[in-house]
């Protein structure tokens, strides 16, 4: 049997050998982890959720999903590093086990899973889901264009061979749906936290509108220290500087995006991370970078989730 | 199996919004089937652009025109993506 010590963390892999790890993930930790199917993708690969929970009913939970875009590895690298370093820290590291003694996290690690087949049997850059348009050659829509927030508008196209697709209408994309029936059933998600790459980026509401959050003073004012201190951690350890602010003003006004919809569904902690940017691969960072990305990554996640613990509302 | 042999990838610190404009330009044309990484969104942050082998030449003699200064990031992408896949391999077999 594959046991998780035998998977190297340090490298990338493909679906299969990281659903087959999910499996022994949890039978490393049976008290703290099951896996969940929320549905199926398009081509109808299971999608699977890893939920960490020591119990209660419907607790307070925190959202993490990477690899929305499938052809940014090192975000589903870092996915399957830190499901591991929750599954292990629990126990042992008190902030870890405090925050699950009292919350659950669920992580979606291959969000966009048929994307990622793709990215390893036919195209290295492919980003989409692969879905097939009704009257276009071209397959296959931005998953994080996809959301009902502000859908269809600026920073997103309507041409189908685009990147940035944002599909025939709302979760048109099951891949999308899975996640949105998922977090409307269970109703208590404090948190939406989706991982992409590149840009050394912690961004935050809204992508659609450059219009202030409601929550802005907030946000702002008590906020804005977190997130500053959440981006802080992730520099103390190897000196990788992010930039932090709201995705219509730090990059570019982008609708139907994932925390805008979770923000807007009043999960008011969401956020997206884009991990590092070496300035010399782009996509294609080295494997051997993948544990210090998921290291420095963890850093801000862990501050994250224990503001997300001590600020319930 | 799509290849991207002779495929680089340029990067541009664009400085002034002008530059920025030029390639906004860039990005909104098709002929080229340029594949943006980064997009050009402030001159705060760096415009990544794939470049197929065959628009090489002139994507950047649109931006030498311009005096858009570039570095390029992968000068041949498809050997990165043969390195990245031999070291998978080499890992699954381990």
């Amino acid at each position: 049997e594959r046991s998780t010590r035998s998977l190297n963390f340090g490298a990338y892999h493909n679906l299969d050998t990281i659903y087959s790890w999910m499996d022994t993930l949890v039978a490393q930790h049976p008290n703290l982890v099951t896996k969940e199917e929320i549905g199926r993708s398009y081509e109808n690969r299971p999608m699977y959720v890893l939920k960490f929970s020591t119990g209660g009913y419907n607790r307070p939970a925190i959202w993490i999903d990477t690899g929305i875009h499938s052809r940014e590895w090192v975000s589903q690298a870092t996915g399957v590093w830190t499901a591991n370093k929750i599954a292990t820290d629990y126990g042992t590291d008190a902030s870890v086990t405090s925050l699950l003694n009292n919350m659950d996290i669920y992580m979606l690690i291959l969000a966009n899973p048929d994307g990622y087949v793709y990215t390893h049997t036919n195209d290295r850059m492919w980003r989409k889901t692969r879905s097939k348009v009704s009257g276009s050659i071209c397959r296959g829509v931005d998953p994080n264009r996809n959301w009902d927030a502000g859908f269809g508008g600026p920073g997103a196209s309507a041409n189908p061979c685009s990147d940035s697709y944002h599909g025939p209408s709302a979760h048109s994309e099951i891949e999308v749906k899975n996640v949105v029936d998922l977090i409307k059933r269970h109703g208590n998600f404090k948190s939406f936290i989706s991982v992409h790459a590149y840009s050394q980026l912690l961004m935050y509401p809204y992508g659609y509108t450059c219009n202030k959050v409601p929550d802005q003073l907030e946000l702002v004012r008590k906020e804005k220290l977190k997130r500053r201190a959440a981006a802080q951690k992730l520099t103390s350890l190897y000196g990788t500087s992010y930039k932090v602010g709201n995705i219509c003003n730090i990059i570019y006004q982008a609708s139907g995006g994932s925390i805008d919809w979770s923000y807007n569904a009043g999960i008011k902690y969401s956020f997206a991370f884009e991990l590092r940017d070496t300035g010399r691969y782009g996509f294609i960072l080295p494997a051997g970078q993948i544990i210090p990305t998921a290291s420095e990554t963890w850093l801000a996640l862990k501050h994250i989730m224990e503001y997300v613990r001590d600020h319930p509302y | 199996q799509r290849l991207f042999v002779g495929d680089q990838v340029i990067r541009v610190n664009a400085q002034t919004e002008e530059e920025l404009r030029l390639l906004q330009a860039l990005e909104a044309q098709q002929e080229w089937e340029l594949d943006f990484w980064l997009h050009p969104v402030s001159t705060e942050l760096p415009v990544d652009i794939r470049v197929p082998r065959s628009s090489l030449t002139s994507v950047k003699g649109y931006l030498h025109g311009h005096n858009i200064p570039f570095t390029v990031m992968i000068n041949n992408l498809q050997e990165l993506l043969d390195e990245e896949r031999v070291e998978m391999e080499e890992n699954q077999k381990k």
